[in-house]
């Protein structure tokens, strides 16, 4: 069975930000 | 690219790939963000604090550029083309109303590229300012963006420049009222064992 992980889009947008920063250090 | 969603894939499938859709285009306003002169001077706390709560605000902007209003169908960076019908189904209804109508008067000024892309500069350097550290510094980023864009369209457009502006800067209310109502909205993304 396939596993979901479920969030908003304010707390998606700022993993994206903060994983696009950090891979930049 | 993809074409619009076959009647064959199940509404968990469509939510999986709408999700997904946001995801080059967040990186999309990052990278747009480093553009900006005088974003990257800032501490990578403060570029960090106003990306995050400007982001929302700057992809509604973009949203509207996306939208096909004759197909009624919107178009996102990785290709995904949705009817707009879909996209209610997936209980987007009351976003996708605010943006519209957001999209509707925004478009009423006809804004060229280049005018719109100042004028996202200055939406995101606009948003919420708590969290920030250098205050001083962010002010002083947006006063100047906010006096290219006002040169910008003065110098195109002498004749509007009086109406438009103002109605530009008046748009940026609307925009932090469209992400406190909407950006809590869910999104889901599949994890593969």
């Amino acid at each position: 069975p396939k596993t979901h992980r479920v969030m908003t889009l304010a707390d998606h947008i700022s993993h994206i930000i903060t994983q696009d920063f950090a891979r930049n250090q | 690219a993809c074409p619009v969603s076959a009647a064959s894939r199940s509404g968990q499938q469509i939510w999986e790939s709408f999700s997904q859709c946001f995801t080059p285009a967040v990186r999309e306003v990052v990278e747009f963000a480093k553009g900006i002169p005088g974003f990257q001077e800032l501490s990578q706390h403060d570029q960090v604090m106003l990306l995050k709560s400007g982001t929302f605000q700057v992809l509604m902007v973009r949203f509207c550029t996306m939208f096909n209003p004759e197909e009624r169908t919107v178009t996102f960076l990785n290709g995904q083309t949705y009817p707009l019908s879909t996209l209610r189904a997936l209980g987007m209804g009351a976003l996708l109303d605010a943006i519209f109508d957001f999209s509707e008067k925004l478009g009423t000024l006809r804004l060229e590229p280049d005018e719109m892309a100042l004028f996202m500069a200055v939406v995101l350097v606009s948003a919420d300012l708590s969290g920030i550290v250098d205050m001083g510094a962010v002010e002083q980023l947006q006063e100047g963006l906010i006096r290219a864009l006002h040169s910008l369209i003065h110098c195109r457009r002498p004749d509007e420049s009086a109406s438009i502006f103002p109605k530009l800067l008046l748009h940026l209310p609307d925009l932090r009222t469209l992400n406190n109502l909407h950006s809590d909205k869910l999104l889901a993304f599949r994890i593969d064992s």
